[in-house]
């Protein structure tokens, strides 16, 4: 459902990294993404330039279109404006950092054209 | 206390493979 985020967003989730380290999900940094994904079988981990968002067709819905992994593989994902995405070397961040405090406590940076997400795909597409 | 893994905090974006 688009009505509201996933739990896990909300500021104290416990988060378990891939070597069973358990982080809250506001202390979460770049490297713990970069080093679960260099022990996972099945997962890497993608850098995903933001080059476009667009307002959505749904109130508080925006469109979010990503140049994925190096060869800039375009893709369009339409999230609620408060859903938090994590900006390499710099954290969470949301297209309305607002919301996504008021609703969530995540403490948030706004999501620009140009910011570069931690992103997931398979090892076996590389 | 619910535990949630990492890998669902960030988005699977893969990339549209030819086939």
């Amino acid at each position: 459902s688009l009505a509201t985020l996933p739990p896990f967003f909300m500021r104290g989730s416990i988060i378990q990294l891939a070597d069973g380290e358990l982080k809250r999900v506001e202390d979460l940094k770049t490297e713990d993404f970069i080093q679960s994904a260099e022990i996972s079988s099945e997962l890497k981990i993608d850098s995903s330039t933001v080059e476009r968002i667009d307002t959505g067709q749904t109130p508080n819905v925006v469109v979010i279109q990503f140049g994925v992994g190096e060869l800039k593989a375009q893709v369009s994902v339409e999230v609620l404006m408060e859903y938090p995405f994590f900006v390499f070397g710099q954290g969470w961040s949301s297209c309305c950092p607002d919301r996504t405090t008021r609703l969530f406590e995540l403490s948030c940076a706004k999501l620009c054209v140009g910011d570069v997400c931690v992103s997931l795909t398979l090892r076996s597409l590389g | 206390v619910p535990v949630f893994p990492w890998h669902s905090l960030v988005p699977f974006l893969a990339p549209t493979q030819s086939d």
